[in-house]
């Protein structure tokens, strides 16, 4: 904070007054491309899961020197999406067990493409769960046919990561077929085991380790500025 | 100086690359002769009470380019070999010639992070977005 304000006082800086302050915030928002300024609750906090990975990326981002060509400098867009509904399939009438993930991607910005997206769970240590057990977590990509397309595979302790571009452009071409995703625990015997005991963090565990998927986009062309 | 004067009144009459409307009428005696350079101005989102939804920066450096491209343009002008001719150009038909325009001339990225409405977090790259020289062109 320091070093920022040390950089900032050679800057000008005195107070817009308000009419100044109306115009910059219209240019600014114009830039973003938004027609208003978006309005989160005050209650999500920036210290959620999706906040904190994003604030990381920003921060490698922005300490990154010009003209290198990485995985993160070809990204134009970045956007977390929060998962809208998680269903855990009831344990009692039927014998698998599984939690279903939805994410809307239809508010994606115009005119980018998906280079890559990823989902990403955390598991958490449960004092109740058996030690010395190897669990294969894998996730399905839900279609109208129930045919499972792709699947991962993931051995981790603290952060679980899928690769899911592929389901993420299905979504992103077809809308409709956005039926979500869903999540399997299984033991190395086949036994199905419930996500939740198994330590994977769902939609209602700590804020800070909750369920998000990410996507980065590219821009297919120079973006157009709104005309006003 | 008079005449130079005299020559700023007429390029204020038609458009030019050199000044643009609005940016003119701020501007004292003494500014007005500055050479091209490049400028600094610090916009606070806090300022804009932006910090419910923007995440990062605190605030953008927005800086711009200002100044007279006047001949002879000097090597602190950082100008290109097009303004060095139009600049000479203009010296011969300075009623129908402009000036060369004072430009970036090197651009760098800048990335913006915010929440939306719906509680997703948006990392947006602007490339070529940010002036991080300025000179005649």
């Amino acid at each position: 904070g320091s070093l920022m304000n040390q950089h900032h006082s050679n800057f000008i800086h005195r107070r817009l007054n308000s009419r100044e302050r109306r115009e910059m915030q219209k240019e600014i928002l114009s830039i973003l491309g938004l027609s208003r300024r978006p309005r989160p609750l005050l209650s999500f906090k920036r210290s959620a899961s999706a906040p904190v990975f994003m604030l990381d990326l920003y921060r490698t981002m922005a300490s990154e020197e010009t003209g290198r060509e990485s995985f993160l400098s070809q990204a134009d867009t970045i956007m977390s999406f929060v998962n809208g509904v998680e269903q855990t399939e009831d344990t009692f009438h039927h014998k698998t067990q599984w939690k279903e993930f939805k994410f809307d991607l239809t508010r994606i910005p115009r005119g980018e493409m998906v280079t890559a997206a990823e989902f990403r769970i955390y598991k958490t240590s449960n004092e109740s769960f058996p030690g010395n057990l190897t669990l294969h977590v894998t996730v399905y990509q839900v279609l109208q046919e129930f045919h499972d397309r792709s699947v991962s595979k993931v051995l981790g302790r603290t952060l679980t990561l899928f690769d899911i571009t592929a389901t993420s452009n299905d979504w992103l071409m077809n809308p409709h077929y956005n039926l979500g995703l869903r999540l399997f625990v299984e033991t190395e015997g086949g036994g199905s085991v419930d996500p939740g005991s198994a330590g994977l963090v769902g939609r209602r565990g700590p804020r800070t380790k909750r369920p998000f998927m990410v996507t980065f986009f590219r821009a297919s062309q120079a973006p157009v500025r709104t005309i006003r | 100086a008079a005449n130079r004067r005299k020559g700023r009144k007429k390029y204020g009459e038609r458009p030019s690359c050199e000044r643009l409307p609005g940016t003119f009428a701020g501007y004292n005696g003494r500014e007005q002769t500055q050479v091209c350079k490049r400028h600094d101005l610090y916009v606070s989102f806090r300022e804009l009470d932006w910090q419910d939804w923007i995440i990062a920066p605190e605030g953008y450096e927005a800086f711009y380019c200002d100044g007279d491209c006047s001949f002879p343009l000097g090597s602190h002008m950082n100008a290109s070999n097009h303004a060095i001719v139009q600049a000479l150009v203009h010296l011969m038909k300075p009623d129908a010639v402009p000036k060369p325009c004072c430009a970036p001339t090197k651009l760098s990225a800048t990335s913006v992070l915010y929440f939306d409405d719906k509680y997703n977090v948006i990392l947006k790259k602007y490339r070529n977005m940010v002036a991080k020289s300025c000179g005649c062109q």
